[in-house]
């Protein structure tokens, strides 16, 4: 565990902090993509299922089981308890155009040959590409709610900091993953023009909105 | 090590 990991995994628990208190406090879902929501659940679990077969340490466990239920929990909020004010309209990415080519390169492009890392594979490529329905979304409304921008920014920091993270594992600990690697850039990439937007007009105390 | 035997990041 290095500071940027440990950053790293701190910005990720604070985006889904940021993500739930905004539901629960505003009582509405609106502005958030169900479908990156549901993504994040698959990411989850296909990557989680080593809670039963290795233990790493009390925090790695803990983190997990976090991560997994808040991911259900957000699903339950956003499709049940504040269904009304889910903004499906806009939400309409189609979750098949990631998941089915991504299913099929974690087949192709893995360590080995394995069902667990298949699924683990799979659950890092679509990681990657899994804000994608929540971007289309700002996209398409041209707008985000400034929490809304704070949790982007949060969640997309994450992966950023686990760029620094790999380049400090790769000099000090001899340590590389490619897999991870290129598919935490491409995640981060992804984020580049929302951190533009956020810096330029959210820090400035504007709302994050897109020219028309 | 591998990396796959060491999938230790969340």
């Amino acid at each position: 565990m290095n500071v940027f990991r440990l950053l790293g995994d701190m910005s990720h628990l604070l985006a889904i902090l940021i993500l739930l208190l905004k539901m629960w406090k505003t009582r509405s879902c609106a502005g958030i993509s169900g479908k990156t929501q549901i993504l994040f659940a698959l990411v989850f679990t296909t990557r989680y299922l080593d809670l039963f077969s290795s233990f790493i340490s009390i925090y790695n466990t803990t983190m997990k089981l976090f991560f997994i239920a808040s991911s259900y929990f957000t699903i339950f909020l956003m499709y049940s308890k504040f269904k009304a004010t889910y903004d499906s309209n806009h939400d309409s990415f189609r979750m098949e155009f990631l998941v089915v080519p991504v299913g099929g390169l974690a087949f192709l492009v893995n360590h080995e040959f394995l069902p667990l890392e298949i699924l683990w594979t799979f659950s890092i490529y679509l990681e990657s590409v899994a804000i994608l329905p929540q971007l289309f979304m700002v996209s398409k409304t041209g707008e985000a709610e400034t929490i809304t921008s704070h949790y982007l920014f949060a969640l997309g920091s994450y992966r950023l900091l686990y760029i620094f993270n790999w380049v400090y594992r790769y000099y000090f600990d001899g340590f590389f993953d490619l897999i991870a690697v290129v598919a935490g850039c491409v995640q981060t990439i992804l984020y580049c023009d929302f951190f533009y937007l956020y810096i330029t007009k959210v820090l400035k105390g504007k709302k994050l909105s897109l020219p028309a | 090590p591998s990396p796959k035997d060491t999938h230790d990041e969340l």
